[in-house]
């Protein structure tokens, strides 16, 4: 998500 | 996870397996930009560095893993191993002019001022340009071997891909991340005019040549 350590996105 | 942002990252991962193969079979990286491969292997380490802060899901880790494996195959079969095929002397886009300034702006505009999410960011706005040295060598040499096309459409594929994921997010999750979206908006229009080209040429079998 938004400005948070650790993306699902790749 | 939708069906845009899955078809996205097979897309991404074919870009990459596509471009190892390719110097792997043929022994020979004459006509890749190491720069814009070194730049990319720039971009994974940077952006999943949250590997080791967080995990997400076992598909996360392992596309993660994969990707940043594989970038760092390409720079070493490029640079290491079959360092006599690169071209080193097309590949002369200068490196310093964008990751200069985007370090810059990855410390000005970000979500949030801390050392991962700066470095998260670093690799958004980068991988929008990596690009450019390959687009920069193809156009001094004047052409591409069709090989190499089919890596450039799977990469610019990958990002137009997570455009659509991301206009599904936003109605279906209320998920926005203005930094992304921008970045990722410019990574696809720099692959407009190449798109053009293969669907005009490539596709009807044609080699990518351009006009002297």
């Amino acid at each position: 998500g938004q400005g948070v350590e650790g993306k699902d996105e790749l | 996870m939708n069906i845009f942002r899955l078809t996205g990252d097979l897309s991404h991962l074919a870009a990459i397996i596509i471009l190892l193969l390719k110097i792997w079979k043929t022994r020979s990286c004459a006509g890749i930009s190491g720069k814009s491969q070194l730049l990319f292997a720039l971009v994974f380490t940077t952006r999943y560095l949250d590997l080791f802060t967080s995990f997400i899901s076992l598909y996360n880790t392992s596309m993660k893993l994969i990707y940043v494996a594989c970038s760092y195959a390409t720079v070493y079969l490029i640079y290491m191993k079959f360092k006599a095929t690169y071209d080193g002397n097309h590949d002369t886009f200068r490196v310093e002019f964008l990751v200069v300034p985007v370090g810059g702006l990855s410390f000005l505009v970000n979500h949030d001022f801390s050392p991962l999410e700066i470095l998260w960011t670093f690799s958004i706005y980068l991988e929008s340009v990596a690009i450019l040295p390959q687009l920069f060598m193809i156009s001094k040499t004047g052409e591409a071997e069709t090989i190499t096309t089919h890596y450039l459409f799977f990469l610019g594929l990958y990002r137009a891909l997570y455009l659509i994921n991301w206009i599904w997010r936003y109605y279906f999750e209320g998920f926005f991340d203005l930094i992304a979206v921008v970045a990722g908006v410019v990574q696809t229009i720099l692959y407009c005019d190449f798109f053009y080209l293969y669907v005009t040429k490539v596709l009807k079998g044609k080699k990518l040549s351009l006009p002297a």
